[in-house]
């Protein structure tokens, strides 16, 4: 069988909240070392890929791989339901389940919900990611990464990202004319989570749609920093830490000129 | 004009 136990189930509701925005129906694969999550968004633009380690988890038994097809407005009802500091359990049965028990726990141990999610069957791809050498890796606070996305969308549908030397450079043009955010590499660094890093090997100049940017920034709530990885002609590579065990990483195809 | 690229067209299918 396959059971896990998480002690804060405030994670689970972020991990749902980041994700059931751009992918309605993902494969979770559980086996004995991790869960991970991998779904498109409907129009093939973007990729999301989530890794949750088994050490996360207070308690992790899986027997058997087993594959969970969730829908994630199904899920994400259910998880409403629990406080942050809930505890969460997942079971599922070994072979093709065709539902998954959630147990939600008080803190206290006074109260508990359980409910059924039936689970549904997904026909999509699994792609297979290839390891990528980036031309540059700018990390950055989560939430001022989220503050740029969200300013720019006033300006334009898209965001060109410029880094060169030390610098990394927003920008968006529309009707309105055009806006330029540069961010520095921090000179010094007082508190890492606010600090600007850029590590570039070569200049990269690309354009992204920032309707999916905007998506990628509901998972700011689960890591004080992001880390952007780019190169020319490949998919930007958001990525947010799960504590030390996991990441959401987002995967977004650039614009290219005609 | 910038045309959108597909995510697919980047990775391999498993």
């Amino acid at each position: 069988m396959f059971e896990a136990k998480l002690q804060q189930g405030g994670l689970l509701k972020k991990i749902l909240e980041s994700v059931k925005d751009l992918v309605v129906d993902g494969l979770w694969d559980c086996d004995g070392a991790a869960i991970t999550l991998q779904g498109m968004d409907s129009s093939h633009v973007a990729l999301v890929e989530m890794l949750l380690r088994a050490e996360a988890f207070e308690h992790y038994r899986c027997d058997r791989n087993v594959t969970l097809g969730m829908n994630h407005n199904h899920l994400s009802k259910i998880l409403k339901c629990a406080n942050n500091d809930d505890i969460v359990i997942l079971k599922a049965a070994d072979q093709n389940p065709d539902s998954c028990s959630l147990i939600l726990e008080s803190k206290n141990g006074e109260k508990t919900s359980d409910f059924v999610v039936s689970l549904v069957r997904i026909d999509t791809d699994q792609l297979g990611i290839p390891e990528t050498e980036y031309s540059a890796h700018v990390k950055m606070s989560s939430g001022e990464f989220q503050r740029i996305c969200r300013d720019l969308s006033q300006f334009g549908d898209a965001v060109q990202i410029t880094c060169s030397k030390q610098d990394v450079k927003f920008s968006s043009s529309g009707e309105t004319g055009k806006a330029n955010i540069t961010l520095t590499h921090s000179a010094t660094v007082d508190k890492e989570e606010e600090s600007v890093t850029v590590d570039l090997k070569e200049p990269v100049d690309l354009t992204f749609a920032l309707r999916f940017l905007n998506l990628f920034t509901k998972a700011t709530p689960i890591s004080d920093t992001v880390t952007l990885s780019l190169s020319q002609e490949a998919p930007l590579v958001v990525e947010y830490k799960i504590g030390d065990s996991g990441h959401i990483r987002y995967f977004l195809a650039p614009k290219i000129q005609e | 004009f910038r045309q959108q690229q597909d995510i697919r067209s980047f990775f391999t299918r498993k």
